[in-house]
């Protein structure tokens, strides 16, 4: 039997929000420590890799490990009947299972809702991601940086992001004319989701297509700061952290120069 | 202009 009870069911709407326009079904694996999600667009430009671990839930019981195959846009609907406070419970047998309930119960506990979603068979391919030393992590404001990418992508399809010890750039240009955002690496750290700091080891200038960032920074209201790590000819990886107990990661293959 | 990458490219299959 699987089952997971989420205090804050916002926190499922808001993963759900995040993933949904970029991967239509996923594979969510549930073992005794977590649930994790890992699915592919469908040029395999972008990748989105989940991981909730299980203290985020109230309670959370997974006998067997097993695999549920998500249709994002069913469960989106079945969540949008969910208030942010609601609880909401995950229920699957661990046998081949194919369905999973949902259970939404209002805080004031008047309220029950009870969905059955049925479960897809799903063969994407799963990628193995190296851990990689990165050349530069710029930790940065999450409204900030869905602000700039949705503004840059009015003057270009692509977006070159260059990092110095200073500052990290943000420019753009098409048929409009070109764009350049610059932010400065903040001297003091006093407002940490305000702040600007990129950590450096060497520079580096990548061009990543807007289409793709623009649909990672769905990701914004689970987090406020979000963390972009770069290197030169890799992919891209923005991480938004879901409290201490877990994360969303998007990759983004570069655009590299024929 | 710059070519799109997958992501093939840069991780192997699990």
């Amino acid at each position: 039997m699987f089952e997971a009870k989420l205090q804050q069911g916002g926190l499922l709407k808001k993963i759900l929000e995040s993933v949904k326009d970029l991967v239509v079904d996923g594979l969510w694996d549930c073992d005794g420590a977590a649930i994790t999600l890992q699915g592919m667009d469908s040029s395999h430009v972008a990748l989105v890799e989940m991981l909730l671990r299980a203290e985020a839930f109230e309670h959370y019981r997974c006998d067997r490990n097993v695999t549920l195959g998500m249709n994002h846009n069913h469960l989106s609907k079945i969540l949008k009947c969910a208030n942010n406070d609601d609880i909401v419970i995950l229920k699957a047998a661990d046998q081949n299972p194919d369905s999973c309930s949902l259970i939404l119960e209002s805080k004031n506990g008047e309220k029950t809702s009870d969905f059955v979603v049925s479960l897809v068979r799903i063969d994407t391919d799963q990628l193995g991601i190296p851990e990689t030393e990165y050349s530069a992590h710029v930790k940065m404001s999450s409204g900030e940086f869905q602000r700039i990418c949705r503004d840059l992508s009015q003057f270009g399809d692509a977006v070159q992001i260059t990092c110095s010890k200073q500052d990290v750039k943000f420019s753009s240009s098409g048929e409009t004319g070109k764009a350049n955002i610059t932010l400065t690496h903040s001297a003091t750290v006093d407002k940490e989701e305000e702040s600007v700091t990129v950590d450096l080891k060497e520079p580096v200038d990548l061009t990543f297509a807007l289409r793709f960032l623009n649909l990672f920074t769905k990701a914004t209201p689970i987090s406020d700061t979000v963390t972009l790590s770069l290197s030169q000819e890799a992919p891209l990886v923005v991480e938004y952290k879901i409290g201490d107990s877990g994360h969303i990661r998007y990759f983004l293959a570069p655009k590299i120069q024929e | 202009t710059p070519i799109q990458n997958d992501l093939q490219e840069f991780y192997s299959l699990a």
